[in-house]
């Protein structure tokens, strides 16, 4: 048996419109830990690594593991009919074939449950190695939202290139360029807007702008976004969800021929 | 000219 009840049940619709866009059919996992998804694109370019920590519910009940293998396009339709303040309560039976989504008001005047049926769904787990990475930039996340979709009216791709004196996004296209500049500065009024920028060494690679606006929908979920980049290895992309855990995108990156 | 790369060249599998 699993159960899992969040008050904040918006935040699962959230999840799920950040990730929908990437990956048509994946397996949720769900453990004593937690719930968890990793799953790849199809063209196996970028991965989404989402985790939710059990303890961050209100309840929490796993049994045994259990793969859930969904459509996240219809899942996120079925969340689409939950009230913005509405409790969510998710069960599924171990052996079962559907998983209930139990949608509450926050008067309890209107319950409603939907079920969706769930898939065999084959899916390529990969092993991330633990990095130690060159840069890591942590900004707000609407300002990086902001210049991927900027830099996308100019050209298809973005070199992030991070320096003592910030970072740089720059793109060319068939109708000219752009550069915009980010420098770390720090806020303690307002600490969701700080840039601060750890770099042990400088690093710029290139990255589909296509991906990392995909990654920008989950900015709902969180005020900040931390980038961490290596030569020659994928970029992360992650936003922290509070008191929960994160999720996170990975993007291969372009190759110099 | 740059290439795409995919992710199965940069980590293994589980």
């Amino acid at each position: 048996m699993f159960e899992a009840r969040l008050t904040q049940g918006v935040l699962l619709r959230k999840l799920l419109d950040s990730m929908k866009d990437l990956v048509q059919d994946a397996n949720f996992d769900c453990s004593s830990t937690g719930f968890a998804l990793q799953a790849m694109d199809s063209s196996h370019v970028s991965l989404i690594h989402m985790q939710l920590r059990s303890d961050g519910f209100d309840h929490f009940r796993c049994d045994r593991n259990l793969s859930m293998g969904v459509s996240l396009n219809n899942m996120a339709k079925i969340l689409k009919c939950m009230g913005n303040d509405d409790v969510l309560t998710m069960k599924a039976e171990d052996q079962g074939d559907s998983v209930t989504f139990m949608f509450e008001s926050a008067n309890q005047e209107r319950i409603s449950d939907f079920e969706l049926k769930l898939m065999d769904i084959d899916s390529e787990q990969l092993g991330i190695p633990d990095t130690d990475y060159s840069a890591t930039v942590k900004m707000p996340s609407a300002e990086f939202a902001r210049i991927c979709k900027d830099l996308s009216t100019i050209g298809d791709t973005v070199l992030i290139a991070v320096t003592k004196d910030g970072v740089r996004f720059s793109t060319t296209g068939d109708i000219g360029s752009a550069n915009v500049t980010v420098r770390s500065h720090s806020n303690v009024d307002k600490p969701e807007e700080q840039v601060v920028i750890d770099m042990q060494e400088p690093v710029a690679l290139t990255f589909a702008l296509r991906y990392l606006n995909s990654f920008a929908k989950a900015t709902p979920l969180s005020n900040q976004v931390m980038i961490s980049m290596s030569k020659e290895l994928p970029v992360v992309v992650q936003y922290r969800i509070e008191d929960m855990g994160h999720i996170s995108y990975y993007l291969a990156p372009k190759i110099e021929d | 000219k740059s290439t795409q790369g995919r992710l199965e060249s940069f980590f293994g599998p589980v």
